[in-house]
């Protein structure tokens, strides 16, 4: 799998690495997919990266291939910010080569991962017509979670036709956000467009929503889907290939 | 206080 911006992938990297430390690379012809739930397995992550969106790609036995995310973000930081990136994996190999050129292709690293064996548990996610639908901007959303981690561990969001609310309250007292639906839009990336079919309320650990937007660099806005009692949906899209999408279980008053 | 749930209580283990 070749890809002309390197970049790309080292962002679905940082992005994936603080939620899950291992996981496995399903590839086939269609391109690879990720599955992988944190440790106490209160999120989940669905990585999409189609063939179409790489530069060149070829795959010609399907292959599920344990991968290290933190030792492959270790070798990717050594990329240039212009490299292209090549990964392959010989069919009998226990290995995966991580290739980097430099833009005048004056310079070419070569690294040597070792694959790792993981069970990889799958989990079946239902297609789900959400009650509420944000986009937002990603930095705006990462703003948030960490005003937010100010006050407590918890984060309440509440949708109206208004608008969104996040509120966090802890032992200093407590914070609110609400962000107004944007009217007149002239950057759609700069929007909060929110879809409500109906209101929604639920609370979820602000920590996790933080090691989401990790992910945010690879995409202007993130989408989030809301329903009762079903874990939050937050996307980024990769663009012209796919997308990484974190899954939250809520918090329940007790 | 608020109880966390697992994400396998919604996403059954295929």
């Amino acid at each position: 799998a070749r890809l002309l911006h390197g970049s790309i992938f080292a962002k679905v990297i940082e992005g994936l690495r603080e939620l899950v430390n291992e996981a496995t690379w399903e590839c086939s012809g269609n391109g690879i997919t990720l599955q992988a739930m944190d440790s106490s397995h209160v999120a989940l992550v669905s990585l999409v990266m189609r063939s179409e969106g790489f530069e060149s790609y070829r795959c010609d036995r399907n292959m599920s291939l344990g991968i290290s995310l933190v030792s492959m973000s270790k070798v990717l930081k050594t990329m240039g910010k212009d490299d292209s990136l090549t990964i392959r994996v010989n069919d009998d190999s226990d290995s995966i080569i991580i290739a980097m050129e430099s833009q005048n292709q004056d310079k070419f690293a070569d690294y040597e991962l070792r694959l790792m064996d993981l069970d990889s548990e799958h989990l079946g996610i239902p297609d789900t017509d959400y009650s509420c639908a944000i986009k937002m901007p990603s930095s705006e959303f990462s703003r948030i979670c960490r005003d937010m981690s100010i006050m407590g561990d918890s984060v309440l969001i509440c949708t109206t036709k208004e608008g969104v609310k996040f509120s966090a309250k802890g032992d200093l007292g407590q914070g609110s956000i609400r962000l107004v639906q944007t009217t007149n839009i002239e950057k759609e990336e700069e929007a909060v467009i929110i879809e409500m079919k109906e209101a929604v309320a639920l609370t979820f650990a602000v920590r996790y929503l933080s090691m989401f937007c990790k992910a945010a660099p690879l995409s202007p806005q993130v989408g989030l889907s809301l329903s009762e009692d079903t874990p939050l949906m937050c996307e980024f899209k990769i663009a012209e290939m796919g997308h990484v999408r974190f899954y939250l279980a809520p918090k329940i008053e007790d | 206080m608020n109880r966390q749930l697992g994400i396998s209580t919604f996403f059954l283990t295929l």
